[in-house]
């Protein structure tokens, strides 16, 4: 993969949004992935809805939490995602009320993507942002800079957060992946966190996927 | 404090056997720790034994006390009917001028006190809690951290106790923070953040997605490899 890539300087990532108090990080993590599939595959950024998933997707939870797998598949059920303007977010669970008139994108399909940070930077520079779901250990307190916590204590089998990958690259000689979270730009470094890559820091390997747009 | 002999019963009779000095910091640790429960579900005291280092202008009681949680059988209240259970607990209540603020709380079923002592073992090097003499009028420097907290966030809290527990709260996250940075091995910076008030099992409940942990949702189809420059 090229030494260092980012989605946000091609226009590919939507502005960072804010699940507030609800476990919807799922959602965003998704909508975050098919905003940058969309992207690459038509060339329009949209800015996606969380708030179909919440409501529509019976599979997962809403706020008390869901899985990107799922979700896929319930945009691909739907027959898509309408746009956070004709669907706004509400941060919490609400009657179904997606209309497939309304639709603004879709999606084929999904993909697992591999284990190996070397491969997933490759995957990321040539196809996209990733979402991926990690163990959240320290995550309340972050400010800035390069996380890189004790593997016991940011244990990969913990994983409790999902994010979306839009970047990589190197800060004096430390690796990391930038990451775009769903707490609104008051938090971290305008809304990224940034987490060590090549060590499989907090399980950022484990749960990486993607749709497909044909 | 040296430790006092078994109290004979639980609950009142153990304030008059402990030791005078602990009865103030006791008392306030197991206010906060029963902070919001209905009569009949708050925890009782069994036991304590505790130290007093003097800090600056106040004192920092460091606190092992073994609670008994009383049994549940109100399907309302837990789902689960839940049989007494005794809880060994850490505090740590500094004491400035009488006025105390809850350090650290750790809680665990009494056979995990193996555990807790590894964290003494984490704090043992944290200049803030342990060896280094605490900085003077430590109280008073984390209320106005909190204040800047509250004015920068925009916080408003109900009442003056909910804001007193919400700074006790805000004062034992920063001891976390400054745990988890001095654990990093990355160039990140921990410190106070928008959820700085929030205690981590709020944190984790409302924020968090317990979902992932558990079940691998439905398999999908690995992603063929990338080929080409």
């Amino acid at each position: 993969p090229p030494p260092r890539w980012d989605w946000r300087d091609k226009g590919a990532v939507t502005d960072v949004k804010d699940q507030g108090m609800c476990g919807s990080c799922w959602a965003f993590s998704v909508t975050g992935n098919v905003e940058g599939q969309w992207f690459l595959r038509r060339g329009t950024l949209l800015s996606l809805s969380e708030q179909e998933l919440l409501d529509c997707d019976k599979t997962d939870k809403a706020c008390l939490g869901g899985l990107p797998s799922n979700a896929y598949s319930a945009i691909r059920n739907l027959g898509g995602l309408e746009t956070e303007d004709d669907y706004s977010y509400r941060g919490r669970l609400q009657t179904c009320s997606f209309s497939a008139e309304k639709a603004k994108v879709y999606i084929n399909d999904s993909v697992e993507l591999s284990k190996n940070e070397q491969k997933l930077a490759a995957w990321l520079a040539k196809n996209g942002p990733i979402s991926v779901a990690i163990n959240a250990f320290g995550m309340q307190f972050y400010r800035h800079g390069i996380s890189h916590p004790l593997r016991p204590l940011c244990s990969p089998w913990l994983i409790d957060h999902a994010v979306l990958l839009v970047g990589y690259g190197n800060r004096s000689a430390t690796p990391f992946w930038a990451i775009k979270n769903s707490w609104g730009t008051d938090w971290g470094e305008e809304g990224y966190y940034y987490l060590h890559r090549g060590s499989g820091a907090c399980g950022v390997n484990i749960m990486a996927s993607s749709a497909v747009i044909d | 404090a040296p430790a006092s002999s078994k109290p004979r019963a639980a609950g009142a009779q153990a304030w008059e056997l402990a030791s005078p000095e602990l009865r103030e910091p006791v008392r306030f640790a197991l206010e906060m720790y029963n902070r919001g429960r209905a009569a009949g579900t708050r925890a009782a005291l069994e036991a304590v034994r505790g130290r007093v280092r003097r800090a600056g202008r106040g004192s920092l009681y460091s606190l092992k006390a073994t609670l008994v949680e009383p049994p549940c059988n109100d399907p309302t209240v837990c789902q689960l009917p839940v049989s007494k259970k005794t809880l060994l607990c850490s505090f740590e209540v500094l004491d400035e001028l009488g006025k105390h603020m809850l350090l650290r709380r750790d809680c665990g079923p009494v056979d995990t006190k193996s555990t807790d002592d590894k964290n003494e073992t984490f704090s043992s090097f944290l200049p803030l809690l342990n060896k280094d003499p605490l900085p003077q009028d430590f109280s008073v420097k984390m209320a106005s951290i909190f204040k800047d907290f509250v004015t920068t966030y925009n916080r408003t809290y109900d009442s003056k106790e909910e804001a007193s527990w919400r700074m006790s709260v805000f004062a034992s996250n920063m001891v976390r923070a400054q745990k988890i940075q001095a654990l990093d091995r990355g160039t990140a910076q921990y410190g106070v953040t928008k959820f700085s008030d929030l205690t981590e099992e709020e944190f984790r409940t409302v924020y968090l997605n317990p979902l992932l942990k558990d079940a691998p949702g439905r398999s999908r189809r690995p992603a063929p490899p990338v080929n080409g420059a």
